[in-house]
């Protein structure tokens, strides 16, 4: 559906839009090695389905996901590292690990390998982005492009909800993948501050700084 | 090992 689609490119556009960032601007400075480590880890736990991939839409996004990824874990740790403050990338970690685990042992669909490192990745993408905003929080202020990377990577979860509502309602059989909405849900309202930022200020001109 | 909850999204 529409949302669906949307969303998916919105995801694939921050991608694009933070590769631009640090190709561009020779830089990965605003930008924590943290988060983008986290996501590494999520595109590689949730699509250790890959070869069994059904659907090419689902396989070609999984391939840009996981490429791209790696591809920006490069730039950041080895083309660019000089540029990479670490003193301002100091979000334990452990405990965004720990919490995703837990619950992926404790609530998985099924209890399979698989199944546990699906639920696994859903949990941690929920809160990997916490690395990143708090490191905004210690600066106070963003590049433009960190802001447009971040509102694009942001919208992606969001309009996963409608596409999940949307679904619900269409598909005979009112299936609801309540992990992924419940943590999706959670994600998104983590933006919602960066969210309300963003629309005061980055998209009327002004600098991304907070209050 | 494989889960077969057919997950269909990304």
């Amino acid at each position: 559906n529409l949302f669906r689609v949307a969303g998916d490119m919105s995801h694939l556009a921050s991608i694009f839009i933070l590769l631009h960032k640090i190709v561009q601007l020779k830089s990965c400075s605003g930008i924590s090695f943290k988060s983008q480590l986290l996501y590494l880890i999520v595109y590689i736990t949730r699509y250790l389905d890959l070869p069994w991939t059904p659907s090419p839409y689902n396989f070609i996004f999984k391939i840009l996901f996981i490429s791209s990824q790696l591809y920006i874990i490069y730039l950041m740790a080895r083309a660019y590292r000089p540029t990479n403050d670490p003193n301002l990338d100091t979000f334990r970690v452990e405990y965004l690990l720990g919490f995703a685990a837990v619950l992926a042992v404790l609530f998985p669909v099924r209890y399979t390998v698989l199944e546990i490192f699906w639920a696994f990745s859903i949990w941690l993408e929920s809160v990997a982005i916490l690395p990143q905003l708090f490191m905004l929080q210690r600066t106070g202020e963003a590049e433009a492009i960190t802001a447009h990377y971040l509102f694009a990577l942001g919208t992606y979860r969001a309009l996963y909800i409608p596409n999940w509502i949307y679904r619900y309602v269409t598909e005979p059989t009112h299936k609801i993948d309540t992990i992924a909405v419940v943590a999706g849900v959670l994600q998104t309202v983590l933006y919602s501050d960066f969210f309300w930022i963003y629309y005061t200020k980055v998209m009327k001109g002004e600098k991304f700084k907070l209050p | 090992w494989r889960g077969d909850a057919g997950h269909d999204e990304l």
